[in-house]
């Protein structure tokens, strides 16, 4: 197919492609792809960011990217966040970003497809893709397309949230894709008042430590933070300080 | 189709369909699903309960359930919880529940559709359907095979969640269905130890009230609570007391 060929040409000038997954929704997989990306182009790598979340992209409105998409000579021309992070995501074709994007399975694997062969990233260093929830089109579209040189897992303490993570791991076992690691989310929130340390999920019941529940790394751990949703929804997620946590991005 | 004529001799015995949706993942659908079920239960309705999300079920382990679906005479029996909530789930048919169910866009439709087609029910006062994230197969299965009576959308305060909620909303609209009104999840959290009202996620801050900015009525406000999460890891979603909640269930 012309179109598998154009992708690895494509991929062939991106050094690692890291693709961020949990099939749990809401855990903040989009968070987290964006703060590896900022943490990557803070050192100053090159970074690609795609948006894989077709039906639910949020991630122009974390960077507060208003520009639309663009075609260039050699393809889609990715929208550059402030920190120079690299930008490719439905969203960014819309006229409103609350506007439904109502497509099928096929629909949805076929533009993931499209994107990642259109695209003209340029030479990178690492492309970060962020996978919505689930292990269907979107996942296995990406999952086929290309060689993923890791995957970096999130989740939140919950046990039911461990339960449904354990089906993307599932996933990336029968498809023999490297985990990178698992970052667990939004398990502790201190009281601003009294400086209690808070566990509004519960503390994590999953058997024993965190890695032997997944049976893979613990590359963080990142608290609920009210400044990340206020960031996020004002569109300046860059300016989060976190780079302590995404030392391990290197 | 003959399976069209089946699902609508199915719902003609349902007296009302609800759907339980969001666009947004881990907002608190599967929560709010379970909750609505549960009061409607207890208030003596005949209420059954379908877990939409084919590749994130988690229905059945909020609820305890271990037995898997057998067929009856008329078709799949759902098994049925404590207060007598009947239950249908694809995690119902699983061996592990945390096994993958990687299947494309189209083949989850068909299961959704044979799901509401071969499920004897029986006579249901409610059936609440728990929808997942997106607005693709899964809701376009649901949207497209029955008349719901109505949707109860739930959101989360950040306003991240209310663009992709609002894409729902857009979903609903332009299929013609009726929205019953919105659940905000996860907004404030009490200290246990000082005892002051937190805004984990930042207080909501879409333009003016909720019910201006998603155009629809607040129905009720569900505080960050972990003893849902508690209840919910440990299959135990039927002790938990918020019937206040769900007066208005009825
Ligand atoms: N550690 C955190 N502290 C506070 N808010 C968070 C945190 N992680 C995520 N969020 C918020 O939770 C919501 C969901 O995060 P998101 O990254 O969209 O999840 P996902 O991509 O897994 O659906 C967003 O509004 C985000 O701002
Ligand atoms: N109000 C709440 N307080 C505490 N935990 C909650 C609350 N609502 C949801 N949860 C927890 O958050 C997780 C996500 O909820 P879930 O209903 O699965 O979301 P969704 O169906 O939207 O993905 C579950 O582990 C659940 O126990
Ligand atoms: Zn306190």
């Amino acid at each position: 197919l012309k179109q598998t060929k154009k992708i690895s040409e494509r991929m062939n000038r991106v050094k690692y492609r890291i693709a961020v997954m949990s099939g749990k929704g809401g855990v903040g997989k989009s968070v987290v792809s964006a703060m590896v990306a900022i943490a990557l182009a803070k050192q100053g790598k090159k970074v690609g960011l795609l948006d894989g979340d077709i039906t639910g992209a949020s991630i122009p409105r974390m960077f507060g990217l208003t520009e639309k998409l663009s075609a260039g000579e050699n393809g889609i021309l990715p929208v550059v966040s402030r920190l120079g992070v690299k930008v490719v995501s439905i969203n960014l074709l819309l006229e409103a970003e609350s506007q439904a994007v109502i497509w099928r399975g096929p629909l949805i694997a076929g533009v993931i497809r499209q994107l990642l062969a259109d695209t003209d990233w340029g030479d990178l260093d690492f492309l970060v893709i962020d996978l919505p929830p689930g292990t269907s089109d979107a996942q296995l579209a990406v999952l086929q397309s290309l060689r993923l040189s890791g995957v970096v897992l999130v989740a939140s303490p919950q046990a039911l949230v461990e339960m449904v993570v354990m089906k993307a791991v599932d996933m990336l076992r029968q498809t023999n894709t490297r985990i990178a690691g698992l970052i667990m989310n939004m398990s502790t929130y201190r009281c601003p008042q009294c400086g209690i340390l808070l566990h509004p999920f519960g503390e994590h019941r999953g058997s024993g430590t965190i890695e032997k529940s997944f049976g893979v790394p613990l590359l963080c751990e990142i608290p609920i933070d009210p400044q990340i949703s206020i960031l996020c929804d004002s569109g300046k997620i860059e300016d989060y300080e976190c780079s302590e946590l995404f030392v391990l991005a290197g």
